[in-house]
Formats: C-alpha cells, sequence, structure tokens
C-alpha cells in the first residue's frame, strides 16, 4: 500500500501546491511512481501539472461522490506522476460532506479500494486548500501524514501551532496513525533577517520536526505553473528545483528511519 | 452610514490581510474614522493591529452570534482606527452559518442596527479568509463593494475570474449594490519578468477597474506585524508604507466619481 502523506496548512500562499507538484516529481525521478490528490477548488496543482480544464471531471470531487479511481485519474506531463484533477464543484463540498453519515471518513472510504489494489504506487500526496474546513480533515483523516509547508514570514508562523494542534485533534478524535511528517521551510531568503528568524525560532521549538532541506525563494520556482510543467522540468539547474530534489531524499531517508 | 467595503481573493497569500490593515490605517491618518473587521479565523489582522490574543472575544464571532458591536470593537496603535478582532471559535462558524435561516445575511444583519446610529465612522474594512466559503459570502452580502488584492504571480492571475464570479453571483443573489472597487496589485517586482506580465495581462483584461497605484515588494511590509503595528507606523518613508498612502488617496478619489 502506497504511503499517503497531505500537504496542509491553513495559512495561504505558503508553498503547499508548489512542494506537492515538485515533491511528487522528484519522488517520481527518484523511481518511486506518486499520486497527486487535488483537494482545492482553485485547482492549482491541477494547472502546475498542465492538466486542461476539459480534462478534470469527475476529479477528485466525483471521487468523494464514489466515481471509481481509475475514471478519475490522469496522466500528467511527469513520467511516473498521475494525478487526480480539482474542479469548481469542489467548492461544495465542504457543505456536503458536512452532511454525509461520517463527514471526517469520506475520502479514507474512497481511497481504500482502489489503493489495496494498487501494487505499483509508492506515495499519495494530497494538495489541500487554505482552510482547516472539512477538505484538509478529509485529507489527515485519510492520510498516514502530514507535511506542512511553513513559509519564512512572521504571519506563516503564527499560524503553525493552529494547524499542529488540528492535527492532534484529528489523530485523537478519527485516525491514530497521523503523525506530523515534518515542516519544511519555503521561500527562504537569506539576505532577509527575518527568514533567518523564523528558521532559527522554527528550529529551537520544534527541533528535529524542521526539515535540513531549506526551499529558497527562487523566480523559476513560481514562472513553472505558467508553462504547466514542475520546476523540475522547467529549469532543473535552479536553486528551487535542486532543493525539491534534495526533499525528496530526504523525506524517503527519513521514512526508512521512522 | 459608513461605506463598507470586504477585502477578498480566495487565493491565499496575496495580501488580502495586508491591505486591510494598511489601507485601514491610512484611510484613518487621512481623517477618515474606520472599523476593520477580521472575518478570518487565522486572526492575522487582529495580531497585525496588535491586540492581545486575551481581549479578542467576542470578536466577529460574537458578532455574528448577536454580541452588540460596542462589546466586540476594540481600540488599535493606530488612531482614528479600531477592530473586531478573530477568535479561533470563528472556524466553526462556516458549518452553522449554513444551518441559519438566512445563511448568508448573517453578519448583515449584525452590522446594521450598530451601523445606522454610528455617525463617526468613515469605512467598514472586512478582511476574509482565503476561501469562498459561508464567512466570505457574508462578507460580500454585508459590502458595499469588494476590493482584491492580486499577488503579481501566475497562479493568483488563474484565481481571479473565481472570486470575481462569486461576486457576480452574490450581486444578483442577494445584494444588487455589490460592484468591485477595484483589483489592487499586491508584492510587484519590476525587476522579475512575470510581475510585468501580469501587470500587463490583467489591464489589459480589466482596464480600468486595476487601480493605478501597485504595492511593490517591500520587506518592511512584511516585518511590520512582528510589532503589532502597521507598516505605516513602522517605517513611514518605506515603499510599501508609501504605496498604502496612495491607494487610500486613489480610493477616495475613486469613490467621489462612483
Ligand atoms: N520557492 C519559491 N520561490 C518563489 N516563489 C514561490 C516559491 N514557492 C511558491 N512560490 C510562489 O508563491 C505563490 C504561492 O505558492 P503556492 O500557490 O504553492 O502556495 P499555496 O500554499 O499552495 O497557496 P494556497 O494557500 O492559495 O493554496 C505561488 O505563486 C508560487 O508560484
Ligand atoms: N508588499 C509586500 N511586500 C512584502 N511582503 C508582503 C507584502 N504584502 C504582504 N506581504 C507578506 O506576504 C505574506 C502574505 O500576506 P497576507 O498575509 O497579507 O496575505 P493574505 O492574502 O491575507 O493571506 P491569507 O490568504 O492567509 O489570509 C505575509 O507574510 C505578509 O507579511
Ligand atoms: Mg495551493
Ligand atoms: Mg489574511
Amino acid at each position: 500500500r502506497p504511503r499517503i502523506i497531505a500537504v496542509a496548512n491553513q495559512k495561504g500562499g505558503v508553498g503547499k501546491t508548489t512542494t506537492a507538484i515538485n515533491l511528487g516529481t522528484a519522488l517520481a525521478a527518484a523511481g518511486r511512481p506518486v499520486l497527486l490528490l487535488d483537494l482545492d477548488p482553485q485547482g492549482n496543482a491541477s494547472t502546475g501539472l498542465g492538466i486542461p480544464l476539459a480534462e478534470r471531471a469527475p476529479g477528485s470531487y466525483g471521487l468523494l461522490q464514489g466515481a471509481p479511481l481509475a475514471t478519475a485519474r490522469r496522466q500528467t506531463t511527469v513520467p511516473g506522476l498521475s494525478a487526480v484533477p480539482a474542479t469548481r464543484d469542489l467548492a461544495g463540498a465542504e457543505i456536503e460532506l458536512s452532511q454525509a453519515p461520517r463527514p471526517q471518513h469520506c475520502l479514507r472510504e474512497a481511497l481504500a479500494p482502489a489503493l489495496a489494489d494498487e501494487s505499483t504506487l509508492s506515495h499519495v500526496l494530497i494538495d489541500c486548500p487554505p482552510s482547516l474546513g472539512m477538505l484538509t480533515v478529509n485529507a489527515l483523516v485519510a492520510a498516514d501524514s502530514v507535511l506542512v509547508p511553513l513559509q519564512c514570514e512572521f504571519l506563516a508562523l503564527e499560524g503553525l501551532s493552529q494547524v499542529l494542534s488540528i492535527v492532534e485533534r484529528v489523530r485523537t478524535a478519527f485516525n491514530p496513525a497521523l503523525h506530523v511528517q515534518g515542516i519544511v521551510l519555503t521561500m527562504y531568503d537569506k539576505r532577509n533577517n527575518l527568514s533567518v528568524q523564523v528558521r532559527d525560532d522554527v528550529r529551537t521549538h520544534l527541533g528535529d520536526a524542521v526539515y535540513e532541506t531549506i526551499i529558497p525563494r527562487n523566480v523559476r520556482v513560481s514562472e513553472a505553473p505558467s508553462y504547466g510543467v514542475p520546476v523540475l522540468l522547467h529549469d532543473f539547474r535552479c536553486p528551487g528545483a535542486q532543493a525539491y530534489a534534495h526533499l525528496a531524499g530526504e523525506l524517503l531517508r527519513r521514512e526508512r528511519i521512522q
């Protein structure tokens, strides 16, 4: 069975989608096939992987409604990386899910049968929306672990305790196996004092939970989605792409030890 | 009656909170008293205005539950700028509001009596969370207009049509007076091609709806919240603060013409 990792943080714009796309690509390049599940109605991961709008349905909304994984899954521009895209009707799922019999378990139950027969996939990455509502909770209940991208900014740091306390609540109430895979610092700028302070602060408080690999702020990273390809394909040698390649390596090392 | 402006965009991290705080401060400095309503459970606007956690309740959640505005309102570090802070229980409001008799109108109905007697306030600014759920819809139903901060990035541009189409739906279904106050470009970096492309793209498609004032990326802006003060108080001469002062002037000019 593949390992399921939710990429989550309710703070907006911290690099969730960018991390899901590029970590997924780097894992696939390292020979570990990945399925990327876009659970954000914005559909940014679907765009960043070059999936045309017309090909996105049924998508993750369909999956939640019972569509088989095989009909929702799409190939991407990256060998070894497939995706379940997001469509706009996913925005209505927050309220609809809350009326289901076991609202928090819908995604877990939709994925379980499909992944049981899955012998090739190594990882499933779930890109979450910027909120702690029913979509993110569903991702946390379905996941084995959660990866928290943290932008090196003061306001992002403030929100870290909120996402960690939701993870704790989901673990106690719905998913005892859920653990924090780690915290990944993103958009780091070594010339900027605030960035350095945030890095030091988080390392002091959370120690080993913070990944060694730091993702630098790098304009090539933000250009890549406009070409519908991950930065690893857009410009493999740039600092952002190299950092995501290292991140995949560190993730695999940490999984071996855990 | 004060003019009510919702600051909204479902894309995360585009500068909603930073714009609400600093536009509010600049309007207050120009002699126009402002009430800032923090409708985001993250509470970033409350932090950026230096309101201690212990003083935030009942907050906007209390207001939605019927607490009088006078008990929820707090003074801030800025003369002429008061705020209704956000508390974490606001996160539960999305689901609770959807069960109210007129779910979309709760905020409008909570504000109406309080603002009717209000003779000193010039503007109410509502800082919205990064979603198009019930909290943002409530803000759009309560508002006279909506200001959309737009980060100069490709993924942010992609989401613009989503927020504009929700505004259209709210206008037709619930609030015929609602109009787009304007689109404000944020975190603009003139050395970065992508920034310039996004600026040109948006101006071509939306013309006059795009404010002339552009907010540059400026590290002093992101430092200010860690001191609990707006950038206009943290470093008045920096490019970010000056841009927000110009933005307030442009807003007042546009309101006179409309
Ligand atoms: N390392 C980086 N260097 C430069 N830009 C980056 C980097 N990582 C992400 N970005 C850009 O920053 C913006 C925010 O990133 P992204 O959309 O991945 O964040 P998110 O957390 O998924 O946002 P949301 O909360 O809206 O889902 C995007 O425009 C992205 O291209
Ligand atoms: N002009 C700017 N220059 C530099 N940094 C900025 C600027 N505007 C905002 N920031 C920083 O960018 C980050 C995102 O801004 P902000 O939190 O205001 O966005 P938001 O849209 O309110 O986010 P959310 O979607 O989480 O509510 C913050 O850390 C903020 O300090
Ligand atoms: Mg995203
Ligand atoms: Mg905000």
